[in-house]
């Protein structure tokens, strides 16, 4: 680590780097150091371990968020969980992964298998509800996945069921047919459910680069996202992006996957992160 | 675009007098900052920039009216050159078995190119057999069985409980003894971080001597590109990389990390989820994607 060297313009360089190659892209990456620089200067900081700790409570000031997000499901039922986001990024892993979680708090859990295009996706989602021990709600392969929604979200209201997990297509963000698909997909749920129990999250893959911010931007102006669930943090990647998104968005990370077993889902803990960054 | 990002910056700089080195650096700043926006890896970045710096301090430029688009010129024929210059596609012969192993990370689209390029061989008169050796991922043989369908192409998969080198080998005995002149093995997604996955794909290629062994990358991977990668080769040795959706708006630059942090070529790019989406890499494309 840096933590020896003397406090000159290659120990800062040298700690942008470390946000740069996490992904954070240029801009913020640059925005945190130029803050971290002043305040350096200002206090008149010697102390590597200390400049890097400043730095780290900077990072989390963006990303910690006002309202204070846990797990508990929130009173009025059925409450609903929206995975959105591009092919590949492990929507139906956490699909499977919040079913179990909800299943093990007692609660009377459905999913939805509302991509009805991608070969065997249903079975892959089956699989899931299986090793979850949960209902789920399908139709046949190539049918309109917005009738599947409504079909599932009817039959959570008539049977008092607590959590529906509703799985949908990977889509990228400029095929803007997908994204009017999406949006039909979360209109009709609000035909059946209201706003406030719908959680819409787009689940991010951490490997991805500076084009997970036009995915947020896009799939927000879709369906109105309440956060990001980053995926594959158990690998090398950092998934810095998630800075970029919350400082231009206002987007909070919620949950993170970390490996592709029924249990690894955890709540996005900020300070862990971070750590993680430097580590 | 950065044509005309660089553009302007040095026709603000004329302005204030004769431009000079001063004006190279501030427009290769751009440059960098476009590339590391496209997700071209940091290292990479400014190893790229110190060589067309060194191609863009000449006189001649320098004094030209047109310094600005000249340079985005030498950095799009550097990026081309650095992407590999000139296509490079998968090499078989045709009357004997050859075998194509794809690997990657998760959800980079392996099981999607496998199906993909079985029917593109299929079409070319080849007689392709696709083997389904992810064991893990629920329903992964199922999607081979599905889109290898569609792709009227067969697919070669596990009985109930077998491994991956058990499969392939069977696949591999059955091949010879059905005339089949390509095999395709799709393989699980896997963290290079993941020893026990990395050394399953070790045994396969030391077992068979593949004609291909394929990096399956997405065109969104941002800057852990070049590790994943590097790993990849070091410890297994990839032939060739396939970079997949492309038909995305990622700019793609972690193939310019790719390719010239392992030397490996590009050799076929996925541009949708249909089976039609595959296509000839083509360097000089790519690049201009890169710089946007
Ligand atoms: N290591 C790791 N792998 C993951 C994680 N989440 C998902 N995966 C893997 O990523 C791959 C893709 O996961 P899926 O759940 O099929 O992704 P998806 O978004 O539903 O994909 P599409 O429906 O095709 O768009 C699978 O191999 C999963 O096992 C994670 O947190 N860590
Ligand atoms: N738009 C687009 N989607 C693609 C492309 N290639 C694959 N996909 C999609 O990306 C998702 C993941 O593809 P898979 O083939 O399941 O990926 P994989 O590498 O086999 O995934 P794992 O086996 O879980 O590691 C699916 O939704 C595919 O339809 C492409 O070139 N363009
Ligand atoms: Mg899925
Ligand atoms: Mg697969």
């Amino acid at each position: 680590t840096t933590l020896h060297k003397k406090i000159d313009g290659a120990f800062f360089d040298e700690l942008l780097d470390i946000l740069i190659l996490g992904d954070m892209g240029v801009e913020t990456s640059e925005k945190l150091i130029d803050q971290l620089k002043r305040t350096v200067k200002r206090d008149k900081i010697r102390d590597a371990e200390e400049i890097i700790n400043l730095l780290k409570a900077g990072i989390q000031d963006i990303l910690k968020s006002d309202i204070v997000y846990t797990a508990e499901i929130p009173d009025k039922r059925p409450y609903v969980i929206m995975l959105t986001g591009v092919n590949g990024s492990g929507k139906t892993t956490t699909a499977g992964k919040f079913a179990r979680r909800y299943k093990d708090a007692g609660l009377k859990v459905m999913m939805i298998a509302a991509d009805t295009f991608r070969a065997a996706a249903i079975e892959q989602l089956e699989i899931w509800a299986q090793r979850a021990d949960v209902d789920i709600v399908k139709q046949k392969e190539g049918s309109d996945p917005s009738a599947v929604i409504f079909d599932g979200l009817q039959k959570a209201v008539a049977r008092n069921y607590d959590v529906v997990i509703a799985d949908t297509a990977g889509r990228l963000q400029n095929k803007s047919h997908l994204m009017k698909e999406l949006e039909k997909i979360k209109r009709t749920s609000l035909k059946k459910v209201d706003e406030d129990q719908i959680l819409s999250l787009l689940v991010l893959d951490a490997t991805t680069g500076q084009n997970a911010v036009s995915q947020a931007l896009i799939f927000n102006d879709a369906v109105k996202l309440d956060g990001i669930v980053l995926a594959k943090l158990d690998g090398t990647a950092k998934g810095g992006i998630v800075v970029t998104i919350k400082d231009r968005l206002g987007l909070p990370v919620l949950e993170a996957g970390v490996g592709e077993k029924i249990d690894d889902l955890i709540p996005f803990d900020t300070e862990a992160y971070v750590d993680g960054l430097f580590g | 675009k950065l044509s005309d990002k660089i553009q302007n910056v040095f026709d603000r700089l004329r302005g204030k007098g004769r431009l000079n080195e001063k004006a190279v650096e501030e427009g290769l700043r751009e440059i960098r900052m476009a590339l590391l926006e496209a997700d071209v890896n940091y290292k990479v970045a400014k190893d790229f920039i110190a060589r067309v710096k060194e191609k863009s301090v000449g006189e001649e430029i320098l004094k030209s009216l047109t310094a600005g688009q000249q340079i985005v010129r030498i950095v799009r024929d550097e990026l081309t050159e650095l992407l590999g210059g000139e296509t490079v596609e998968i090499e078989l012969e045709r009357n004997r078995l050859n075998e194509i192993l794809l690997i990657g990370l998760q959800g980079c689209g392996k099981t999607t190119m496998a199906a993909k390029m079985g029917m593109k061989y299929r079409e070319d008169g080849w007689r392709p057999l696709l083997v389904a050796l992810d064991i893990y991922r629920p329903a992964a043989v199922e999607q081979l069985q599905k889109t290898g369908a569609q792709a009227n192409v067969p697919v070669f998969a596990p009985e109930s409980g077998e491994k991956p080198m058990a499969i392939l080998s069977r696949a591999h005995e059955y091949a010879l003894e059905n005339n089949i002149d390509i095999l395709i093995a799709d393989t699980a997604g896997r963290l290079t971080i993941d020893d026990e996955m990395m050394a399953e794909v070790e045994e396969l290629t030391q077992a068979i001597d593949f004609d291909e062994v394929l990096l399956v990358v997405d065109a969104m991977t941002g800057q852990e590109a070049v590790t994943v990668a590097e790993t990849f080769n070091s410890r297994i040795g990839i032939s060739g990389c396939i970079m997949t959706k492309l038909d995305g708006d990622a700019r793609g630059g972690a193939a310019l990390s790719v390719r010239s942090v392992t030397g490996v070529p590009i050799k076929l790019i996925g541009t949708g989820e249909g089976l039609q989406g595959v296509e000839v890499f083509y360097p000089e494309r790519m690049s201009g994607r890169i710089i946007g």
